[in-house]
């Protein structure tokens, strides 16, 4: 799975998340990526987010939802998708990660699972990992 | 004015050391292009979807080439994108053969009154704007074929020691 969270100048915000699946997973499954709310979701009162993992967990977690209404009472994005990861957890066994950028150009990445490459551009200065 | 930013993921799992390189220089890669594409006044919108595409043509991240097979050794990919300004989306699911299923996300919600279209709808939709199925092999890795053949063949391995009970599929053997 691949994503991506933005806001510009205007504070304006988008997201979008694109995969193919889980290896050997069975014909016509579809997992979160495609659902609003579950593997994207941005509203430019609140920030963008994009997620990964678990398809059926985050389903279950409407784990960028979850995200976004964490960021819009006021907690950073980092610790929203900390929010959100160990929300999905502790309820469902399910394990992901998830990239975030508020409307006020905030950002944050986490992930419950070994590795998440990530990568982010801000004040034109570049950022990643993977660990 | 906020500070604009642009962040991408290529993916939460088990990264194999051995793609550890490749991962994080295509998400760089893909943060870099989206950061331009702003710094020249795209849209936040063009911007997640150009970042999604330099992603997707990466054969190392499991999405458009790249991509995982099903049981059937199929190509089903899935993808979405949001507008945040106008609470707009587009998704597709279970498509086949699109090398940049989020173009296709995004014709959905620019030119339908519809959020998702799915299986061959979606394939019939996205030809109508003239993104065509590929052959699949284009986007199938050897890396792809070899996960499916050793997800089937330990597969098999495990039901075949419970094969006169079956107990193995009710066990949810790992």
């Amino acid at each position: 799975t691949v994503g991506c969270a933005v806001v510009d100048q205007k504070g304006q915000t988008a997201c979008a998340t694109s995969t193919g699946g889980i290896t050997a997973k069975m014909p016509g499954r579809v997992g979160d990526s495609p659902i609003i709310g579950a593997g994207g979701y941005a509203d430019d009162e609140v920030g963008a987010v994009s997620t990964t993992g678990c398809g059926e967990a985050i389903m279950k977690a409407c784990l960028a939802r979850h995200v976004a209404t964490v960021m819009g009472t006021g907690q950073d994005a980092v610790s929203a998708i900390k929010n959100g990861l160990n929300h999905m957890e502790s309820r469902i066994n399910g394990f992901g990660g998830a990239i975030a950028v508020s409307c006020k150009g905030d950002v944050g990445m986490h992930f419950s699972t070994p590795r998440m490459p990530w990568a982010y551009v801000r004040l034109g200065k570049l950022h990643y990992g993977i660990h | 004015m906020v500070e604009p930013v642009v962040i991408v993921h290529g993916g939460a799992w088990a990264v194999p050391e051995r793609l550890w390189s490749d991962s994080v220089d295509g998400v760089k890669t893909a943060a870099l292009h989206g950061y331009e594409i702003l710094r020249k006044g795209g849209s936040a919108v063009d911007v997640a979807e150009a970042a999604v595409i330099s992603l997707e043509d990466n054969p190392v991240f499991d999405a458009g080439t790249g991509s995982v097979l099903t049981f059937d050794e199929q190509v089903e990919m899935d993808a979405i994108i949001m507008n945040g300004t106008t609470m707009e989306a587009g998704a597709v699911a279970a498509i086949r053969n699109i090398p940049n299923p989020v173009k296709v996300a995004r014709l959905v919600m620019e030119k339908t009154p519809h959020v998702m279209l799915a299986g061959e709808g979606a394939n019939k939709f996205a030809a109508q704007y003239g993104i065509n199925e590929v052959d699949k092999d284009l986007l199938i890795t050897p890396y792809a074929k070899e996960e499916l053949a050793e997800y089937k063949k330990y597969t098999n391995a495990v039901y075949c020691l419970f094969n006169k009970t079956d107990n193995a599929k009710q066990m949810g053997h790992d």
